[in-house]
């Protein structure tokens, strides 16, 4: 069952000996639904991760990076964890993510996605939806209140869009909330 | 057409062997 993008998975390790771009990884890419489940099945799970880990899937050709030309304009959609969700939801809101990235979940506007990405780290983990042009605020929206309801978060649960050019001076603040 | 795949139909392959 051909997906409508090929998906690209890399990790990220941190080593501060070597520069950041050094530490990230390409595993693998995909492009039907029986190769996802396969790369699935064989990978940690992201809360099995060590700090300072993370995964990102993206569209192949669009390095998981703010610095490549499809991110530059964009921002994400933002999920923090509590420390105490690693073991309760994390690897289910990932799994979610994702299957909203491979199934095309935003309709029309599923073109603008980049990829995702969840950053394992002490503090609490992050998941983010990536998006490449953060004024285009009616993609922006419907990407974001459409993965809020996939995660099946509270209405009363609010979460933010940044731009990465915000994000990348940081001066970091919601652009658009959900 | 555009290849969109709901959760439900993406979850029922999870366990499925592989082709050979």
């Amino acid at each position: 069952h051909q997906l409508q993008n090929r998906w690209a998975l890399w990790f990220f390790k941190n080593d501060s000996s070597r520069a950041w771009q050094d530490n990230l990884h390409l595993v693998t890419k995909v492009d039907t639904v029986e190769d996802f489940w396969a790369m699935y099945s064989h990978i940690q799970l992201a809360s099995k991760l060590s700090s300072g880990c993370d995964y990102a899937l993206f569209k192949d050709g669009i390095r998981p990076m703010w610095e490549d030309s499809r991110n530059k304009w964009g921002g994400r959609w933002l999920v923090s964890l509590a420390k105490h969700q690693r073991h309760s939801k994390l690897d289910r809101l990932w799994l979610e993510t994702l299957l909203c990235l491979i199934g095309e979940s935003f309709e029309d506007h599923s073109r603008e996605v980049c990829g995702a990405v969840v950053n394992i780290r002490t503090k609490g983990d992050k998941i983010s939806v990536w998006t490449q042009e953060a004024e285009n605020q009616a993609s922006v929206l419907h990407i974001g209140r459409v993965y809020k309801e996939h995660l099946g978060l509270s209405t009363k649960a609010i979460i933010g869009y940044q731009a990465h050019a915000d994000t990348a001076t940081k001066s970091i603040r919601n652009k658009f909330v959900v | 057409g555009k290849k969109q795949y709901d959760r439900e139909f993406l979850l029922d392959f999870q366990f499925m062997p592989a082709c050979i």
